[in-house]
């Protein structure tokens, strides 16, 4: 169990620094064993400078940088040891048009390279254009759901339909 | 093994059968507040396992059966299907031997919940087992429900070498 | 105290419920003291029902409904003893464009009916259009803020050259 | 009162004198993630008399003094002003004389704390209580932090009669 624990560490912590400097376009992270004698009961930090900062306390990171970090924290963990699914509720719901665009350029990335799944639950029109298929969820009878398959070339025709 | 299909019967907001198709790469799901997107995640974890009423966001396991609209009475079973290609033989040895998986849960009113992998009644331990040896299940950090994509970082330093275990 | 305490309950409990059905375009939802006859010791309970759909206990509620029933409480309060000053950042991040619309429409009509000054922190393009005025935050510098004022015409101008 | 104009200087990412003019109705404020956008409400809250760190999301309060970047070295004093338009006379006798109000809040590395109103220094429990009574304060519900909306709704029940109470 130490060794897995060790080697698990290792190539986590390099996939940690490849997707945070991706995401952010710059910077570095990385991670640390608080007790590396004894691994099997230590904790686990993570240390993260975005471009051009310096390093700090994950708590003055903004609402966007925390969770580009953690996007990058959760897919560095997720390569090590790929998962037959993987689903996303909203984790674009904080992120500006620019940051929403790299988080979906490495979606892809990730769906081609590997066999793994991807369900991603969203708002923003951006992402909604990602997606190799689409599916709306609508109440058109009040507080029951029904799943609809969603004509790709067209969200706006859906979320207008639904909104009313 | 792949993921292909997952069906919902009375489970929360999903009173009729509903089928979701899971296709290769990216499938988007889109939809107004409120309308039971989340509720599709929530429906993934109980299939698998899930024993915490808490994270179905209710104060009991029965808050997931369809409780009523101004229009419909409510149910008394929710129950939730997910089908699996095990064409690569990934599963327990006593669960192996068919290329299909239909693992169903169900739970009734006062009753409690129960689990079947293709027709034979299993234990929930048997269930999660079947999903930790294909590296997925009820708290795997590849699930990231509403608002909790930030919980990885802000836990404690032990807690995410545990994640970090789970994960190895 | 203790009238003061129940004359507040009753003005924001009536508040309260008027713009539950606002945002929510129908529904109701009320707001109860758990020791009537103790009020300076009690709890308050938040029941809340949208339309069409039973009363239920807030936790099974939806990411963008917690936010709209949120957001009622806020201005219910607020309005019963209003602030010079409110602030919200990024209020509208769970919510649908449908829902957005709604939240805009109300704050226009608390700007215009009150003294009180909004500021508004979002990154939604139909709320960036709704402002009387945007500044913009940069960090041309990298890790130094700047703020400069932004054309409303061209909002797109400003998260272009500034996301680059 | 009326609040008029926020400056910062070398308060968090705000190294160099910023002002944020604050007009009628509703003024918007745009960015790229992690600009500085956040900061500006810290620095409205903390100029009120805020006295918690955690709430600024630093582990000390000298966390709110620029702390440097690769280009730039760190600074030893953190100032935020804030002009408010006093014409109605609404403020505590003691600080009622004038049209404005300005009131200045400073920290400086090892030093602590200090404020200032017109010019003349005050104690924080001074500051605290003028803005009590225009109802708004450091810990006012009419100030929602990001993520922090559902705060109201999630929280217990007498937390929130404790909340009706200071809005009464
Ligand atoms: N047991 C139940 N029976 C019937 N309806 C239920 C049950 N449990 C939850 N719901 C309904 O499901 C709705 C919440 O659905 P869900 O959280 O999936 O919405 P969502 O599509 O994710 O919305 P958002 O975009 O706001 O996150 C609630 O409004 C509630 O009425
Ligand atoms: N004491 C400090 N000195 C210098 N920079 C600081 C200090 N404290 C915080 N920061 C910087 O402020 C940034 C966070 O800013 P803020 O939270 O205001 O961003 P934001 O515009 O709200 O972003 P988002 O849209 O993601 O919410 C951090 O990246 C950090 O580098
Ligand atoms: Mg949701
Ligand atoms: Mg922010």
């Amino acid at each position: 169990a130490r060794e897995r624990l060790v080697a698990a560490f290792d190539t986590v912590n390099k996939s940690f620094g490849e997707l945070f400097s991706l995401l952010f376009g710059g910077g570095q992270a990385y991670l640390e064993l608080t007790d590396a004698d004894d691994p099997l009961n230590s904790g686990l930090e993570i240390y993260a400078q975005p471009p051009g900062k310096k390093c700090q306390v994950l708590s003055l990171f903004s609402g966007g940088e925390q969770t580009l970090t953690s996007i990058a924290l959760i897919f560095a963990m997720f390569l090590t040891n790929p998962a037959p699914i993987c689903v996303l509720d909203e984790i674009d719901a904080p992120l500006d048009d620019s940051n929403v665009d790299r988080v979906c350029t490495l979606l892809e990335k990730m769906a081609a390279e590997g066999d793994t799944r991807f369900i991603v639950i969203t708002h923003h029109r951006m992402t909604m254009a990602r997606m190799d298929r689409l599916y709306g969820v609508t109440m058109s009878e009040r507080g029951v759901s029904q799943l609809v398959s969603v004509d790709m070339s067209q969200p706006d025709m859906f979320e207008d339909a639904i909104a009313a | 093994v792949q993921f292909n299909k997952l069906r919902l019967t009375g489970f929360k907001s999903f009173v009729e059968a509903t089928d979701l198709e899971i296709g290769k790469g990216l499938t988007g799901i889109i939809g107004p507040n409120g309308c039971g997107k989340s509720n599709l995640v929530e429906a993934l974890r109980w299939v698998m396992g899930e024993t915490s009423a808490k994270r179905m966001r209710g104060s009991g396991m029965e808050d997931v059966i369809f409780n009523g609209t101004d229009r419909r009475p409510a149910r008394n079973i929710a129950e939730v299907t997910l089908h699996l290609d095990n064409s690569k033989r990934e599963a327990p040895a006593e669960l192996n031997d068919s290329d299909e998986l239909e693992i169903v849960r169900r739970i009734e009113r006062d009753k409690g919940s129960s689990y079947k992998v293709n027709g034979k009644n299993v234990r929930a331990k048997d269930v999660q087992l079947l999903f930790a040896d294909v590296s997925i299940g009820a708290n795997s950090p590849a699930l990231v429900s509403q608002g909790r994509v930030a919980d990885l970082i802000n836990a404690k330093p032990t807690q995410r070498r545990l994640i970090l275990e789970e994960a190895a």
